[in-house]
């Protein structure tokens, strides 16, 4: 109950107005949303029970190793209802020969992956919320000192999921575990969405914001 | 921390 009063409202994408409309104009338009997404991220992160109980160093390391995962499940969260789209705002919608155009055709063709997974498990919110939070317990960070406390925190997480499932689909004795794994295609999925965006700021056509970069070059 | 400034400062200075 906590991550779902704690969950933030989505945003909308911002569009410049003056700009006529292009692939260019897509992409700053997307990475405009993902900086701005990053920045409610993280401050979302704070009211993850336990996370703030850990060390300033071990809050950064789990953020900056598990942020694209956090992002990746809420642009799947926002596409479950959407069978060849990706809605990463309510007013910025992708389809496979946009995403082409725009040069993210391997990030639609993972996220739909994933997007798919989830809808075929009827994913509902409260799963969706519970893995995000797990998503930065469970980042694998380098450099953790307090590791006992990271794992209490990620057991923590584990427990609230049983106890979701066991209450309310006590029928489905392997759902806990199930959406347990779907994590490695969820990381695998945000491994191919930081390459892809370290791509287009390689390529320099699209300026990034300053927020973003930080957070990928710590993940490159 | 340096190399990771705007974030460090994120979490230290609340929302």
């Amino acid at each position: 109950s906590q991550l779902l009063v704690s969950e933030p409202a989505p945003l909308r994408a911002a569009p410049d107005p003056s700009t006529p409309d292009s692939d260019l104009k897509t992409l700053l338009t997307l990475c405009d949303l993902l900086n701005r997404e990053l920045l409610v991220m993280i401050g979302w992160a704070k009211h993850i029970p336990g996370f703030t109980g850990l060390s300033l160093v071990d809050q950064m390391a789990l953020l900056q190793s598990g942020w694209m995962e956090t992002l990746v499940l809420n642009v799947v969260w926002r596409s479950q209802g959407s069978a060849d789209e990706l809605q990463f705002a309510e007013n910025l919608r992708l389809n496979e020969s946009q995403s082409r155009a725009a040069g993210l055709h391997d990030l639609y063709t993972a996220l739909r992956h994933l997007t798919s997974k989830y809808q075929q498990m009827g994913l509902n919110q409260e799963e969706m919320l519970t893995l995000k939070a797990m998503s930065l317990a469970n980042s694998d960070a380098e450099n953790v000192e307090g590791a006992d406390a990271v794992q209490c925190f990620q057991d923590a997480l584990h427990e609230a999921l049983q106890e979701y499932e066991s209450g309310q689909r006590p029928s489905e004795s392997h759902r806990a575990g199930r959406l347990l794994m779907t994590l490695p295609l969820l990381r695998q999925t945000a491994h191919r969405a930081v390459r892809c965006f370290s791509r287009l700021h390689m390529e320099g056509h699209v300026p990034m914001h300053k927020l973003f970069l930080e957070m990928l070059e710590a993940k490159i | 921390q340096e190399k990771h400034k705007i974030l460090h400062k994120l979490l230290q200075n609340g929302n």
